[in-house]
């Protein structure tokens, strides 16, 4: 699973305060790189937690605990 | 336009991922953080969460955020550490009454003539 | 809309594969969850 260029692309521009602002192929494709790296990393460190409570469901609350932590680390 | 869901990926979408009117919390949302020092100049009204909404919160688990949190690839930051360590100062003086030890510390290192 | 359920979509497929790697499942509102904070960050 990836994040398509294009819904970077479309994410990007939700930011950008001219529509015509152009974002070639590789910041797109570095973008979506790092998207994928936070997504992966709060889902493991989501899962970390749940493990150390030892239950097999990962759920808002774990997420919740490693949140500052993550945002703090992006 | 290509970035939007296939037909196929919607329905996968719509059963497994999506939170609907019979889950018990059909909305996550994170608020808006707010600059205290600052007036924001777009104030956004704190509106009040709808019954189902679940507000993600940074403070809920504060008291655990004085020591780090394992990591998978990315590794905590300095500013990161640096949060966990004054986490952990707040939480050595939470326990306190009257005297600061930071201030019991620090004061005699204190040369008047540094600050006027 | 159309925006967040595809970046919902997509961060569900990330978690699903992190939860077959570490032999975990993730509830619908913890993908939500993530899915929140990726759209915010």
């Amino acid at each position: 699973a990836a994040f398509k260029k294009e819904l970077v692309s479309q994410l990007l521009h939700l930011h950008f305060k001219e529509d015509k602002t152009k974002v070639s192929g590789d910041p797109l494709l570095l973008m979506a790189e790092f998207l994928k790296i936070f997504v992966r990393e709060a889902a493991a460190r989501g899962v970390r937690q749940a493990q150390a409570e030892d239950v097999s469901d990962v759920d808002v609350e774990h997420v919740e605990k490693v949140l500052p932590q993550l945002l703090l680390d992006f | 336009e290509g970035w939007c869901l296939s037909e196929e990926e919607f329905e996968i979408w719509n059963q497994r991922y999506r939170l609907k009117e019979s889950d018990q919390i059909q909305e996550i949302i994170f608020p808006q953080g707010r600059f205290a020092s600052l007036q924001d100049e777009k104030e956004i009204p704190q509106q009040n969460p709808r019954a189902g909404t679940r507000e993600l919160s940074l403070f809920e688990w504060r008291v655990w955020q004085n020591r780090p949190f394992p990591t998978h690839l990315v590794d905590h930051s300095e500013r990161c550490y640096h949060f966990i360590s004054i986490m952990e100062t707040i939480e050595l003086m939470r326990h306190e009454e009257g005297e600061c030890s930071y201030d019991l510390e620090i004061k005699p290192y204190l040369q008047m003539e540094d600050v006027t | 809309q159309r925006l967040k359920a595809a970046v919902h979509y997509t961060v569900g497929c990330l978690c699903q594969e992190v939860a077959e790697d570490k032999g975990m499942h993730f509830s619908k509102q913890a993908v939500a969850a993530i899915s929140e904070i990726t759209f915010r960050q």
